[in-house]
């Protein structure tokens, strides 16, 4: 472990906290998009397969758990007790084109041919591309709730603390996960435009809006 | 080896 990991792990929780938090705060899903969330269930349950036969540390083991129980809780506070908040008719990005790839990208690249480790691959390649459907519907409604944009930028920090992560790592152990950190590269790669408004907007007291 | 999973990893 090191600061830069650790770091990441906090601010992947912080971005979780966030989110409950503008549900909570303003009783409403609005501006969330159900399907982004639905692939990160889909990405823990896929991943965290291991959880129960292979130890790493009690600290894997909490966050592992709460990550896949925090992001089945999102799921349900917007399916059931929020529902009426959500409005599908603006979540419409085809997640068919997210899984369909990932799932061909794991069966192509993967450390063993085992059906866990395919679907790490598997998780791996979606979290990357996962948070299209929020990005997709940000820019059809042009703008944001500043704690929604406070979520994502958690969110963004946290991919972006894993490269330095990597980079420490190869110096220190000798050791690169090229699946992990290809994947890693494009993902925080696509918080970039975000990361620009966010600063140069939310940061300066503006609300997150995008030009015409 | 240089190439291996970072299992440990969130």
């Amino acid at each position: 472990m090191n600061l830069f990991r650790l770091f990441g792990d906090l601010s992947h929780l912080a971005s979780i906290i966030i989110l409950l938090q503008k549900i909570r705060s303003t009783r409403s899903c609005r501006g969330i998009s159900f399907k982004t969330q639905a692939l990160y269930a889909t990405v823990f349950i896929t991943r965290y397969l291991d959880l129960f036969y292979d130890w790493v540390s009690l600290y894997n083991f909490t966050m592992k758990v709460f990550f896949i129980a925090s992001s089945c809780y999102i799921l349900y506070l917007m399916r059931y007790k929020y529902r009426p908040t959500h409005d599908p008719s603006i979540d419409t990005f085809r997640v068919e084109y997210l899984l369909g790839p990932s799932a061909v990208l794991a069966l192509l690249f993967h450390y063993r041919f085992t059906v866990p480790e395919v679907f790490w691959s598997f998780s791996i390649f979606l979290e990357a591309v996962a948070i299209l459907p929020q990005l997709f519907m940000l820019q059809r409604t042009g703008e944001a709730e500043t704690i929604t944009t406070h979520y994502l930028a958690a969110l963004g920090a946290y991919r972006a603390l894993y490269i330095p992560n990597w980079i420490y790592r190869y110096f220190t152990e000798d050791m690169v996960d090229p699946i992990a950190v290809t994947a890693g590269i494009v993902q925080t790669a696509l918080y970039l435009d975000f990361f620009y408004v966010y600063f140069t907007k939310v940061l300066q007291g503006q609300k997150f809006e995008l030009p015409a | 080896s240089l190439f291996a999973p970072a299992k440990d990893e969130l």
